[in-house]
């Protein structure tokens, strides 16, 4: 029996410009 | 008597538990903070990449597809963040170049595809990700492993660059080659004082200290072979371009010693095992110039064996070696303006682009070929002082 034939949910991903911008940081350099 | 039973260790599922609250701190410990010549020397390579990768099985593991993202986002954010802080540092660079990749490996090792799992062990194979497809995120990452390897590439070019003219050019280890200085040329001096100045020596001693950098964060072999077929480019092109503005290096004896200089750069791939990178090939114009100043100039014959010789010069390159070409020695000779119109006429059919000097800002495309690993996930221990004991073993 394989362990993963249950069929995995496809996460949408932002573009790396997209995640930047959900930053969840704040910027110490920032003022 | 009481006998010594050797406790059987909990089975782990290769996993890490972490709490929501705990994903910035894990971050901050191991992405923000690290040092890569602090605790991470003693680690095992892609160390802070499996971390994290069992920390997203877990997640995924809990069906939350909120934490999968959050953690995603946050070490995409984190690795980005210290590269903008310390993007000028080749270690930080090559480390995080490192395990970007081993986090891309496993995100395909661990993800289900079977194309990605023709070397995994059956342990491996359980320890695949059971709820969530991340290859978009996979090509997120793919995304920031290029924008860290040409930053490699810039830092090195930082590091390398000063050290080209001087090593490979203007100064010289064939005692006695040179003889004469050409009349009424000034010799040229960087602006580095003597003591400072480079020689190959120096170019080869940072070549090795590139290398074993990379080799001791685990970056790919494929990968290190594409950083020094780049760093062989931008020697061969700065020397090449160097050689085409000064007439002071356009001698016979300059060719003898920039054939050497090559040939010692060769030994040094042979030596790493490096010889089909591509890094030799990116040499060949600068090896030619080089023959050029060697060979005779002044038959049809010399002509015709010039044009076959230098394929990977641009006939621009040609004319101007040529041109500037200065005998040192009673036995040399000016190259006569008919011999020079002969290798124009002969060249005149040549498709090329009619720029004379190389870019040497130019990246080869990069790629990440697939490179498993061999290493089971519920074998990896965590070191104390990596500050992680918020996470816990599954």
């Amino acid at each position: 029996l394989r362990p993963f034939s249950r069929p995995r949910v496809l996460l949408k991903a932002p573009t790396l410009a997209e995640m930047e911008e959900m930053n969840l940081f704040e910027d110490e350099e920032s003022p | 008597r009481p006998v010594n039973i050797p406790r059987r260790e909990k089975d782990f599922q290769g996993m890490l538990e972490y709490k929501k609250e705990d994903e910035l701190k894990l971050v901050k410990n191991l992405i923000l903070e690290l040092k890569p010549r602090g605790v991470a020397v003693s680690m095992i390579p892609g160390l802070p990449a499996y971390i994290l990768f069992m920390c997203l099985r877990h997640a995924d593991y809990l069906n939350d597809d909120q934490k999968v993202r959050a953690l995603l986002t946050s070490v995409i954010n984190s690795i980005k963040k210290i590269l903008k802080k310390r993007g000028d540092d080749f270690e930080t660079v090559s480390f995080w170049l490192a395990n970007t990749c081993r986090f891309l490996h496993c995100l395909k090792q661990y993800s289900g595809d079977e194309q990605f799992m023709k070397f995994n062990s059956s342990k491996q194979n359980e320890h695949c990700l059971s709820n969530f497809d991340l290859t978009e995120y996979r090509q997120v990452l793919s995304d920031l492993a290029i924008q860290i390897y040409q930053q490699l590439i810039k830092c090195m070019e930082n590091i390398l660059q000063p050290m080209i003219v001087s090593g490979m050019l203007e100064h010289e280890t064939i005692q006695g080659v040179s003889g004469v200085k050409p009349t009424g040329l000034r010799k040229r001096t960087s602006s580095v004082a003597d003591e400072g100045t480079f020689t190959l020596d120096s170019i080869i001693r940072q070549l090795n200290s590139f290398h074993s950098i990379m080799c001791n964060h685990g970056n790919d072999p494929e990968l290190i072979k594409q950083v020094v077929k780049q760093q062989f480019y931008i020697i061969g092109a700065v020397t090449l371009n160097n050689l085409l503005l000064r007439k002071d290096m356009c001698s016979w004896s300059k060719g003898m010693q920039i054939r050497y200089n090559v040939s010692q750069l060769e030994e040094w791939l042979r030596e790493k095992n490096l010889m089909v990178c591509g890094a030799k090939e990116t040499l060949e114009p600068l090896i030619q110039a080089a023959q050029l100043l060697q060979v005779k100039k002044k038959t049809d014959e010399d002509a015709e064996a010039i044009c076959s010789m230098c394929n990977s010069m641009s006939t621009a390159q040609i004319v101007k070696v040529l041109n500037l070409y200065t005998p040192v020695n009673a036995f040399e000779e000016r190259v006569s303006v008919t011999f020079i119109r002969t290798i124009q006429n002969r060249l005149r059919d040549r498709k090329e682009s009619p720029q004379l000097l190389l870019d040497t800002k130019v990246i080869y495309p990069v790629t990440f070929p697939f490179n498993p690993s061999s290493l089971a996930l519920d074998t990896i221990q965590i070191p104390n002082s990596l500050n992680l004991a918020f996470l816990t073993r599954v």
